[in-house]
């Protein structure tokens, strides 16, 4: 299982969230407006969090981090 | 199996529910709007609640908090 | 496996029953008004009973708790 | 492998019958009016047998158990 | 895999065989008129039999026991 | 895997052929007008045959045993 | 995977031909006119032949034994 | 991993080669005209070659040995 | 895996390349005019080359060797 | 798992982060302008991170590394 | 999983690099106009580049390696 992310501007956030009773920052990554991030579900991240304009893309579609 | 959030509002709630023959809280996370999280079923977590404004993106479909 | 459950109204009822030769009451868990929970079948719960105003997201698609 | 049973009057019944040699009443379960009732085959349970006004979701679809 | 079997008279009869190197009767289920039965093939029954009218719900689709 | 088979007259025969270097009879059930069988291949049976008029489903669709 | 054939007159006739390193007749069955077999691939027939007028039931959809 | 051939003329070849560091002929099969073959991919055949006027259906669809 | 290789001249050329870390001719088949061959990656072969007028299939459609 | 990047320019990055607690860089690979890299997802990166201007190929789709 | 690449023109490349901590190069193959090469990932090869004018076929559809 992997997501895709495309940093719609700088400073886009993806944390890793931790695997196992604790649920603790496991790795912050920073992405620059145009890079493409591809991350799995590992032994280590088993939630992740995504903060900042950018496009999310799952197995239910895309889903955009703005409201308007 | 994961399944996505996004955030309408701020001060939504993820809350995890630990698997077992004892059902706790096992993780309570707060999200800010705009905000998206993608959390997997763990060894740790086998039900989850959400509290606020959102969309939660399931192997069914999105499913809006509101109620018309 | 796992379900979804959107509450309608206020204590909506998410009952799990015990996987096993007993069949007996492993959790009872409390939906207000715009929750959405996610529930496995587990270890623990193999049957889950449903009672107040509801919308539950099955692999059969939606099942509304009301009668016409 | 789950059903869904949606009653549609008080007082259906849905009994699960025993995996292995014999076949005898493993549980019953009473439901009423409005209850959604979700419920595996488990090592304990391999048939299950509804009786009532009641509507049952497998995999073959919706099944109501009226007759015209 | 499990097939439904819903009953549209009292006495429709579904029979169990054993599995393995002999065949015989397993176990009889009666069933009455609007009843539904689900019953998975198991370690101790390989084949069933359908007498009385009924419809037989299987991923072939449904089966009417009538003949036009 | 299982095929079912609507006996569309009396008298209809379902031969179970064994399993292993050797092909013998290992089981011959007869059908009545109106009767359905279900019957998986298993350890014991690795072959079919159907003699009388029938239809057979199987995962390739329906098999009727009359020519045109 | 098992195929299935219909035998469209008397006489036709399913072959067996052995697993392993050699290809030798493992079984020969006789089919008469309207007769259906379903025959797996097993341990002891890893092909089969088929002689006679008949339609053979594949994944790949029907293959008739006539030639145009 | 199966497929089928269906012989256009006398004298169809179906040859299957070893499976392992060699490659040689592990048996060589004729097939007459009308005659349906079944082969599957075994631990002795890894490969195969078909020769003369066939049609032969595989994953990808029907390939006729005729050009043009 | 299996692809299919129809040659549509004589002496094409379907050239396996060892599984392993070292990259070699495992084996070299000619092919001639109409002929047809099946052949599976294996733990021999894990990489092949086609050389000479012929049409592929793979699990992604048919590939023709030749240029516009 | 494997996705594929299309370089668009000189100089696009594809980097490799590691799997396991630590996330650093395990490899960057730099593509020039009409190169195509296929990359898996493996013991050793868990996370793929691109810079520049490319198409990458993955299982929901084409996403461009371009804004607009 | 397999790709496979169809060389537009002579000296088309394919790289195969190494599976595990390093990543070398494990293999370069030279393809000529209308050679087809059919390659897996493997246990030594978890990555390819493809130089040069060529298609390439993967389960996210055919890349062309030219630009606009
Ligand atoms: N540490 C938690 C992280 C987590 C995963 N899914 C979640 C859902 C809700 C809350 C926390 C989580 C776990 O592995 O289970
Ligand atoms: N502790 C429970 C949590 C749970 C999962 N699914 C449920 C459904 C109903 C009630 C509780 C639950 C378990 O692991 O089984
Ligand atoms: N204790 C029962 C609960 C149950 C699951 N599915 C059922 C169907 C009918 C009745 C009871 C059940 C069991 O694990 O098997
Ligand atoms: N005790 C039986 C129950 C059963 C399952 N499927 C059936 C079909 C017919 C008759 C009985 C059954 C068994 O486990 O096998
Ligand atoms: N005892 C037989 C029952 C059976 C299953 N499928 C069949 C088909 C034909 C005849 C008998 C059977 C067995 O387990 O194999
Ligand atoms: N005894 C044979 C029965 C059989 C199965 N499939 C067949 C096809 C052809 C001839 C015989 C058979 C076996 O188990 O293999
Ligand atoms: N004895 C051969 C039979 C066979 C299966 N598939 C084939 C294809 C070609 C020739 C022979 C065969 C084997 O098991 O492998
Ligand atoms: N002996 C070879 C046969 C083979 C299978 N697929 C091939 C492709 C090309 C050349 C030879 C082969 C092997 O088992 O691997
Ligand atoms: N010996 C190589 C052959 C190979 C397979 N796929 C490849 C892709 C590129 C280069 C070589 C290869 C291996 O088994 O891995
Ligand atoms: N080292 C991390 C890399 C990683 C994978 N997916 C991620 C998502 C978010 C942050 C880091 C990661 C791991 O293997 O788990
Ligand atoms: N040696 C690396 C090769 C690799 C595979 N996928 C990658 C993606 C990015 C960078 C390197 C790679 C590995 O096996 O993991």
């Amino acid at each position: 299982e992997y997501i895709a992310i495309k940093a719609l501007e700088n400073g886009v956030t993806l944390i890793g969230l931790t695997r196992g009773r604790d649920t603790k920052l496991s790795h912050t990554e920073k992405l620059d407006r145009g890079e493409i991030m591809l991350a799995q579900f590992t032994e280590s991240v088993s939630a992740m969090k995504i903060r900042g304009k950018a496009i999310i893309y799952t197995q239910f579609g895309c889903i955009d981090t703005s409201i308007e």
